[in-house]
């Protein structure tokens, strides 16, 4: 095997022609690319399949058009909670947290936990601990927080029928 | 939620997944994302697998680490494999996609909602993202 493949997703959901605007749709085409550009480098210089998925993930991460890390969804109380894993195919081995509100990059906790703990998943507060304890970097509430996902909440929490976004709308 | 897959030049695989959820999820409730086996999976023997989508669904099939048993035991293609999972997600009402690859390099992408954010790129192929579904 010489070649090397990469392959994301930002979020399935019910976006279609006209319902992004155009603004919307060249961010979330500049964020892919800038998501494969971190992992593909790293295979390009030889580097790990786990290097290059965790890569493209942080910058996922970091990049407010995607649900996850910055720019991630409220949850009905108005809080951020995120969850992430990562799993490498030649030992399966695998590292997982759920419900984490102060760390940046959620999938870099979840190799740490893989790499660093006897444990496969960590979650709530004790998984943000885990990531002080272990030097993984934390972020404030507000890092995590966009105004068009506070929107996105009051629209939901506006309307009853729907409890929570069932229909996929924000992907 | 997003994710990513990869086989690099020494033919292992790898998977990694991070969502915030559902807009006003309450109680605590998780998705398949951060749930080996359901939103994320890689086993070098198969493919590695991420998932996005109505996580409900994704758990109750195991959609991830399912793809990668059927690619094992049965010689299905990765390609094959996802279409069926996600034939079988909509058959049971779920909605969503997935991105997987297996160790010979071949990379896909199926969903059943209208659009999915997605991208590839390869060491013979240049990079390429799409939003909508007929791109």
């Amino acid at each position: 095997m010489t070649g090397w493949t990469l392959v994301i997703h930002g979020g399935s959901g019910s976006m279609t022609r006209g319902v992004l605007s155009t603004a919307d749709d060249n961010a979330g085409r500049a964020g892919l690319a800038a998501a494969l550009d971190a992992g593909g480098d790293i295979l390009r210089g030889g580097g790990s399949a786990l290097d290059a998925v965790e890569a493209a993930v942080r910058v996922m991460e970091d990049d407010p058009v995607f649900n996850a890390g910055r720019g991630s969804v409220f949850t009905a109380e108005g809080r951020i909670e995120c969850d992430a894993a990562i799993m490498d195919g030649s030992g399966r081995t695998a590292g997982a947290v759920a419900g984490v509100r102060t760390t940046r990059h959620p999938v870099s906790l979840a190799r740490e936990v893989m790499t660093n703990s006897a444990h496969v998943f960590l979650a709530g507060a004790g998984a943000d601990s885990f990531a002080r304890a272990h030097g993984v970097e934390a972020a404030e509430p507000a890092w995590f927080e966009t105004v068009e996902r506070r929107r996105q909440l009051d629209e939901i929490l506006a309307n009853p029928d729907a409890p929570f976004d069932s229909g996929m709308k924000y992907g | 939620t997003v994710g990513a897959v990869a086989v690099d030049s020494a033919g292992h695989v790898a998977a990694a997944t991070s969502t915030g959820g559902l807009t006003g999820k309450r109680w605590g409730r998780v998705g398949d994302s951060p749930l080996i086996g359901a939103g994320t999976y890689a086993d070098d023997r198969a493919a590695a697998v991420s998932c996005t989508g109505a996580g409900e669904f994704f758990i109750r099939l195991g959609v991830a680490h399912e793809i990668c048993a059927r690619i094992r035991l049965t010689g299905l293609s990765v390609d094959d494999a996802a279409r069926e999972m996600i034939a079988e997600l909509g058959v049971m009402g779920g909605k969503g996609g997935l991105i997987a690859v297996g160790p010979d390099g071949v990379g896909t992408w199926n969903f059943n909602t209208p659009g999915m954010y997605r991208g590839r790129v390869s060491s013979h192929r240049q990079a390429e993202v799409a939003i909508y579904g007929d791109e």
